[in-house]
């Protein structure tokens, strides 16, 4: 059904923003999201979160990103403490 | 590793357990946190010791979602399991773990003693390393908790800010390790246990049996996580319990458990606040009192009373002729002390108030 996509989508996404803006210091709020200059900037966290874990660097929520954002993990960020 | 911070700039560093989680026995939080210290100082200069109230350079408390003052927030169980922060003042160096996660000593749920050796890596200015190797490496990983945790990238991390340990316990077997026939072996401390002696010296402990040969050589923190190395008197009161001394505190242990309200202060037995440290202590179970040295004098406690006797302090030279003007250890058995000076033993009639025998340190130990 596309809205249950759309909300997996959008849930995705919040959580991916959620992560980068705690351990990334995106520092973008939800409503910002869809401006497409956050939609890089968020892709280029993307990316530096992906070159830290040793992932593909895509700048996409592949399902390999997703599950290393799932992982319990230390709150301390990962950049610019 | 990543960037490091500027770290502490001495290298005696005190830490404080402010609250304990419901999960673990007391004394499993003490020790895992005492392990996941003791990593880290075991390849710096760095030392660490527990401070029961006050503030401490590193204060560790269990928090949950927003928590006082604190910048960051915990989010219920998994997701973040506790934070950090680097060197400094306030909340510098203090570290949360967060009490909606199940934390175990082993098996499943998340090991304290990882993810508390971690965080301190970060309260001493480490960052995360990417390494998925490393001990700093962000996400937790499941490690068998007997595996040593850190991994060169964190060694050289670490090492990148206090260098390495002092040169007298960089090797393995060097001399931090004291050798049982060492011919100039002195003792920090020295006390009876139920059926047996315990030897304490730096960090270690020698245990042996009146009526059994072998020897045992243990890391002291390995009984008794919460007390300190170095401890300067001890002895087992007639009560069961063996009381342990370092500056102005003591502990009291009984079994393989110190007893929880401790340290506390040396003064609540009655020494005068002049009185700092005790450098050894011996408890005469044939009259029930105990005697305390502290530099020259001796003291006399009465432990029926829990008094400090009157007419003392007491030069020792006069009280215990020939043994010396000062003492390291003292212990009691089959009715004889036997006093420990440098490298020099002393057995000792109290009745006759003569020396008995004069011996090497190590004597116990069938060199």
């Amino acid at each position: 059904f596309p809205t249950d996509r759309k909300m997996e989508n959008e849930e995705t996404m919040q959580l991916a923003q959620a992560y980068l803006n705690q351990f990334y210091s995106l520092e973008i709020e939800g409503s910002q999201l869809v401006q497409s200059k956050n939609r890089s900037l968020i892709d280029g966290k993307i990316r530096e979160m992906q070159a830290f874990f040793g992932l593909a660097v895509t700048g996409k929520l592949d399902s390999s990103t997703l599950e290393v954002m799932k992982t319990p993990r230390c709150g301390v960020p990962d950049v610019g403490q | 590793y990543g960037y490091t911070l500027p770290g502490w700039k001495k290298h005696n560093l005190t830490y404080r357990i402010v609250n304990y989680t419901p999960d673990l026995a007391r004394a499993d939080v003490e020790e895992a946190i005492r392990k996941g210290l003791d990593v880290w100082s075991e390849v710096t200069p760095l030392t660490f010791t527990k401070i029961p109230k006050g503030t401490a350079d590193i204060m560790i408390a269990f928090r949950t979602r927003v928590h006082g003052r604190c910048p960051r927030y915990f989010d219920g169980p998994l997701g973040v399991l506790g934070h950090a922060f680097p060197p400094g003042l306030g909340l510098g160096g203090d570290t949360h773990f967060d009490e909606d996660e199940n934390w175990t000593k082993d098996g499943p749920g998340f090991n304290l003693f990882l993810v508390a050796a971690h965080e301190f890596g970060h309260s001493l200015g480490l960052s995360h390393s990417n390494d998925q190797t490393a001990l700093m490496f962000p996400n937790y990983v499941s490690l068998d908790p007997s595996k040593y945790p850190l991994s060169q990238d964190d060694i050289s991390g670490i090492q990148s800010i206090y260098g390495g340990p002092p040169k007298a316990t960089a090797k393995p077997q060097g001399p931090t390790v004291p050798h049982a026939c060492d011919p100039d072996l002195t003792f920090d401390a020295v006390t009876t246990f139920r059926r047996e002696v315990m030897f304490f010296k730096g960090r270690h402990v020698w245990r042996i049996y009146y009526d059994i040969t072998d020897i045992e050589f243990e890391l002291i923190s390995s009984f008794w996580p919460s007390l300190p190395a170095d401890i300067q008197a001890a002895y087992e009161n007639p009560k069961d319990k063996i009381l342990v001394f370092k500056d102005d505190n003591f502990w009291m242990i009984r079994g393989y458990a110190v007893l929880p309200d401790y340290p506390k202060s040396i003064h609540t037995l009655g020494f005068p606040r002049h009185v700092k440290k005790i450098d050894a202590a011996v408890c005469d179970h044939s009259t029930k009192k105990t005697y305390f040295f502290v530099d020259i004098w001796c003291w006399r406690y009465d432990e029926v009373s829990q008094t400090m006797d009157r007419g003392y302090p007491q030069r020792l030279v006069t009280y215990f002729p020939r043994i010396g003007l000062r003492v390291d250890a003292a212990f009691q058995h089959k009715g004889f002390f036997y006093f420990f000076r440098r490298a020099k033993q002393f057995e000792y009639d109290p009745k006759a108030k003569t020396i008995t025998r004069m011996m090497k340190t190590n004597t116990w130990f069938r060199c």
